[in-house]
């Protein structure tokens, strides 16, 4: 996971 | 967004639309494990702190925010409705659920994918999410007379997780980068443990017989 990371599962 | 991916959350769905209805619609949370439901408003707590911060999609901030609500009114009728709580076995839901707490806080504070207070608590949300079946599998095997929705609701949640993985197979071959050790390896432990339920509930709807887990 890299620079502007987020989780975009739920 | 891909199938897989979009099933899994539907049976996700699903799931607590089945357990909504028997609890809403026929008063009953029996068979219901109330550690489980508290360990799942936890985990969404901890997961979704980042809800008004990061906007991915309109879907993904519904369908947090029907997780969220879903989970902590279930612990709410659990504990404070007159009909339902009465409903619940508390006798045979020993499970020390506190324990399964502070591990998963432990490991995600060593194995992290950023040493952030989000990052932190994102780990600590799917360990805990891997694990906070387990009361309620307990619960199920001491329960002698297992009623369809509450055997309906936890095959959709074991469903949920397949697809999942499923979902995260197709997102490696497909999407450049796509690596979460964290999830995945926590996501096959949490679907192992639905292994024994799904032979038994399978076995039972092959052969039309109730489903009765041996304990």
């Amino acid at each position: 996971h890299w620079d502007d990371d987020y989780h975009d599962e739920l | 967004m891909n199938a897989f991916r979009l099933a899994g959350d539907m049976t996700h769905l699903l799931s607590v639309v089945v357990l909504l209805l028997k609890i809403h619609t026929i008063k009953s949370c029996a068979g219901i494990s109330l550690k489980t439901q508290e360990l799942y408003a936890l985990v969404f707590a901890a997961r979704y702190l980042d809800l008004f911060i990061h906007f991915i999609s309109l879907y993904n901030t519904v369908m947090k925010l029907v997780f969220l609500a879903s989970s902590f009114s279930i612990v709410w009728y659990m504990r404070r409705h007159k009909i339902v709580r009465r409903t619940y076995d508390k006798d045979h839901d020993t499970f020390r659920h506190h324990f399964l707490v502070l591990p998963c806080l432990a490991l995600a504070l060593l194995i992290n994918e950023r040493f952030t207070f989000r990052e932190v608590m994102w780990a600590f949300s799917i360990y805990l999410e891997a694990v906070a079946i387990l009361p309620q599998l307990v619960l199920l095997q001491r329960t002698r007379n297992i009623d369809n929705l509450t055997g309906q609701y936890v095959f959709f949640l074991g469903a949920y997780r397949v697809l999942y993985i499923l979902n995260w197979i197709y997102r490696y071959f497909t999407e450049p980068h796509f690596v979460h050790w964290i999830s995945w390896v926590a996501g096959i432990v949490q679907t192992l443990l639905y292994a024994d339920f799904f032979y038994y509930y399978i076995m039972s709807w092959k052969n039309n017989v109730k489903l009765e887990l041996p304990a």
